[in-house]
């Protein structure tokens, strides 16, 4: 029956691997990272150290509130903050081997999720396009 | 069966109803628009006309990309600009008697859908949050 494809699925099976995911680095300043976000179109991308390794994620939302002062732009902020400072740390990571469901719990609050290894080496996302895909096929065999 | 319960629902069970959803208006500048998104956290909100009809959606991406200049922040396009002439205009819409499969549907590849009636007034939104949420309960019984 289709149940057993589905639970069989893993985050593997239906991540964007680390390659093709945009991202930025802990140090370089926000501006780049708005360069990124901008011209990817995404809303947020993940965060890595010089060595692969997840540190968090970096919106558009945060680097906003970091440039929109009470009385005018602060523009100054893009060059002199850093991602490190403005980035938001708190966000759930997955092995690659989660299954699907494990998944879809994690993407009922968050856009996306980060797959790491066992020493946090980052190996892609998955997305809620990606979990809707597979649960839209199933439901309409 | 679950799988009657799910079939049962319709956008109307589970969506966000137009008091709660924040959004702007036609005419509104583009400074106004970025306001609200950034005080709502929200990456995109509907646009409404002076009659509460439906006429697209506004975000962080499309007012950003109006006043990141190739040379430098063009913000003064923040008060010439009208949301009328930044926004996305080709999203789908459902009635709010669309059937949960529906929505999953058209939640593939947009973050929310904008509900309206006949004459186009509009209802509220239904979130992929709310679909994940819903199919989260399904498989987990
Ligand atoms: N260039 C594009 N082409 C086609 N569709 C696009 C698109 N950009 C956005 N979308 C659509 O809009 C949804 C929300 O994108 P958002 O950028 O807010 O939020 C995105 C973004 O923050 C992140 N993301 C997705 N793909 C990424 C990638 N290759 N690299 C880095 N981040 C990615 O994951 C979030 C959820 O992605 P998801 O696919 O579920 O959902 C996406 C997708 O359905
Ligand atoms: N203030 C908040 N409190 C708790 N969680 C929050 C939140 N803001 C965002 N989130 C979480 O982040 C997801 C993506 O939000 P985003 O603003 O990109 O994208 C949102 C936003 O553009 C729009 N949206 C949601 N609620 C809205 C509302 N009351 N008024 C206007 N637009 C809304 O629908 C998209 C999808 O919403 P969804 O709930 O599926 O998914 C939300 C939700 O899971």
């Amino acid at each position: 029956k289709e149940d057993q494809q589905l639970f069989k699925l893993t985050a593997e099976d239906i991540m964007i691997s680390s390659e093709k995911v945009a991202h930025v680095q802990l140090n370089n300043p926000l501006e780049h990272a708005l360069l990124i976000l901008v011209t990817s179109g995404y809303s947020a991308v993940p965060v890595l150290d010089s060595k692969y390794r997840f540190k968090g994620i970096i919106g558009k939302s945060s680097i906003l509130n970091e440039i929109m002062g009470l009385e005018r732009f602060e523009i100054e902020n893009l060059t002199t903050t850093t991602v490190e400072a403005a980035m938001q740390t708190d966000v759930p990571c997955l092995p690659k081997s989660a299954d699907l469901l494990t998944c879809l719990k994690a993407l009922i609050d968050h856009s996306f999720i980060c797959l790491v290894d066992d020493k946090n080496y980052f190996d892609g996302i998955v997305t809620r396009r990606a979990v809707l895909e597979q649960l839209n096929q199933f439901f309409h065999v």
